[in-house]
């Protein structure tokens, strides 16, 4: 269960990369 | 300049997407390169549409699993936008944000925390302390942190996380119980159990409230049906299966994500205090609103 948690997390993309 | 139009090489950006989300990267590659070429030729390596297009294909490598390509095409995107944009843009630190992504999807934890904590202080800088993008900068840290066993300063992280969410978008922002959830589970990771339920206990009282209104004796969340039935478990030796459901059904119907991984996160914390009863009790309500 502990495991399904931290499957949940992830390291998150920032999209506004592509509209500067 | 073919692509100098911001309107071109938006519709051009839309294509490759268009492509690399078909898979079609094959087509989605070589548009970007041609891309990149007409604008470097036009207007010079240092620009910043040179930089957006070079984002551009660094997602689409990112999403053929290239990471290393990714990478070595965002650091070029980076040092264009320090030069053009100044080191302080929001541009600048959301390209430092995904080149710490990159090199966290490779493992590089340790080179990728200082990129994630320069993009913190330019959002801290340039939108405020108190900014929910800032928030979500500190989730990206605190995981990077996580992956390398650093409790504490996850710890501090997701606090101050949890604090700008809370006070900026409202106790029943989904961030809010996201945040609650990975804060819970670094507790776990240091063995602070109680502090792990104190936190999905208040993820799933929330959660029920906002459904169903404030707890009363008659209106209570999933859990405390669940200790109920825990602790009145002896008594009902003798009357046979617990059939008392109550109004407990609703809390069952309580249904995101977030509070699913909570049933089961706070089910393996009473099953690891031998609380069976109320375990079950939480594990059948998540496998129910699955």
């Amino acid at each position: 269960d502990q495991q399904g948690a931290s499957r949940q997390q992830q390291l998150e993309w920032d999209d506004s990369t592509l509209t500067y | 300049g073919r692509l100098r139009d911001p309107a071109r090489l938006r519709t051009l950006h839309n294509l490759v997407i268009q492509y690399a989300s078909q898979g079609r990267y094959e087509v989605a590659v070589p548009l970007c390169k041609q891309a990149l070429e007409d604008l470097e030729k036009t207007s010079g390596h240092d620009h910043p549409d040179v930089a957006t297009m070079l984002n551009i294909l660094a997602l689409v490598y990112r999403d053929q699993n290239k990471y290393k390509e990714a990478a070595h095409l965002l650091n070029d995107a980076l040092a264009i936008r320090e030069k053009t944009l100044g080191k302080d843009h929001p541009a600048v630190a959301a390209t430092l944000n995904n080149l710490a992504v990159l090199y966290g999807k490779r493992g590089k934890y340790k080179e990728a925390e200082p990129l994630c904590k320069r993009a913190l202080e330019i959002r801290e800088k340039v939108l405020g302390k108190f900014h929910p993008d800032v928030a979500k900068q500190l989730n990206n840290l605190a995981l990077l942190c996580q992956n390398q066993g650093k409790y504490e300063e996850v710890e501090y992280y997701y606090r101050r996380a949890l604090e700008i969410y809370e006070s900026k978008l409202g106790a029943d922002d989904p961030n809010v119980a996201k945040t609650k959830n990975n804060l819970a589970t670094c507790y776990l990771k240091q063995g602070k159990f109680k502090d792990a339920e104190t936190l999905y206990k208040e993820i799933l009282t929330r959660a029920h409230e906002k459904e169903f209104g404030s707890v009363n004796n008659d209106n209570k969340p999933i859990w405390m049906h669940a200790e109920e039935r825990e602790e009145s478990k002896d008594k009902r030796r003798d009357a046979g299966p617990y059939v008392e459901y109550g109004s407990w059904y609703k809390a069952c119907k309580v249904d995101s994500p977030t509070v699913n991984t909570t049933l089961k996160s706070l089910g393996a914390l009473y099953r690891r205090q031998g609380k069976l009863e109320a375990a079950e009790t939480l594990e059948e309500c998540a496998s129910k609103s699955r």
